[in-house]
């Protein structure tokens, strides 16, 4: 089974 | 002072029908260079990107740099009031609490203007670095929403593989699997209907198929989608505005299958 990631996974906050 | 003339306001409207269903709210930066607008979703799985460049105006002004946090929903309202062949202009004023939208008819017999209360919004900004794509797909926007339509009645997931070959879409849930190859067209009369597929590494990666079908609410605005995908890193939707800008859409994958 799979999860959902998030973008803030991958992406900084600026 | 802020003021932008869209001669085809049409646009605007088809760009509020391409993020209202994902955003709220969101933040329009006005800036000397154009339009600004980057915001996720609630759940910080999908985020817009989208951009105006003032030379996609006939008319342009922005004397200092302006954040107008907008309810999405009250602009929608109040753009379905502008008939498809009405220019539309936004205006406001430097530190202004309102935005007013103008709609003119082509013959400037109508002139409608509408106010609306700006909100203060607190978002996030995500630093997007500028990435080489392993693999970019353009395909026609309609295949795209249609194949996204197709297969959401599988399971709540797509699986996207891009080889040389081409690309290929996939589901599977309760009542079966179903998959959806695209290869490479090798000549089209129209290039709005080409499939093209650039590709250094093969990539395959899983989508939640309720964002893909959002995004392909922007369908309207270009013939064309762009699809860019690397492993393990998020989907790149891009749909052109005409002349005018863009919208992205970045998805982050399902992980872990």
């Amino acid at each position: 089974c799979s999860r959902q990631s998030s973008l803030s996974d991958f992406f900084q906050l600026e | 002072m802020f003021e932008a003339r869209l001669v085809q306001g049409a646009l605007l409207k088809k760009v509020m029908e391409a993020i209202k269903e994902l955003l709220n709210e969101a933040s329009f930066d006005c800036a000397h260079s154009g339009i600004l607008l980057q915001a996720m979703d609630n759940s910080h799985v999908s985020l817009v990107s989208l951009n105006l460049r003032r030379e996609g105006f006939d008319k342009y002004r922005c004397d200092r740099n302006l954040v107008m946090g907008m309810n999405l929903s009250s602009m929608s309202k109040i753009l379905k009031c502008a008939s498809n062949d009405d220019i539309i202009t936004m205006k406001a004023q430097d530190n202004a609490d309102t935005v007013t939208f103008v709609f003119e008819s082509p013959k400037q017999e109508k002139i409608s203007d509408y106010e609306m209360k700006l909100t203060n919004l607190d978002q996030d900004h995500l630093g997007i670095p500028e990435t080489e794509y392993s693999c970019v797909i353009k395909l026609p926007s309609a295949e795209f929403a249609r194949i996204c339509r197709d297969l959401s009645q599988f399971g709540e997931s797509i699986v996207i593989s891009c080889t040389k070959e081409g690309v290929k879409f996939s589901a599977a849930g309760d009542i079966g699997t179903a998959n959806i190859k695209l290869a490479q067209t090798a000549t089209v009369d129209k290039e709005e209907d080409a499939v093209m597929v650039d590709m250094q590494e093969p990539v395959t990666l899983t989508f939640a198929c309720k964002y893909l079908n959002m995004f392909t609410k922007a369908t309207p605005l270009s013939p064309q989608v762009c699809l860019s995908m690397s492993p393990d890193v998020p989907l790149v939707v891009e749909y052109k505005i005409e002349d005018i800008g863009h919208i992205r859409y970045y998805l982050a994958p399902r992980i872990g299958d």
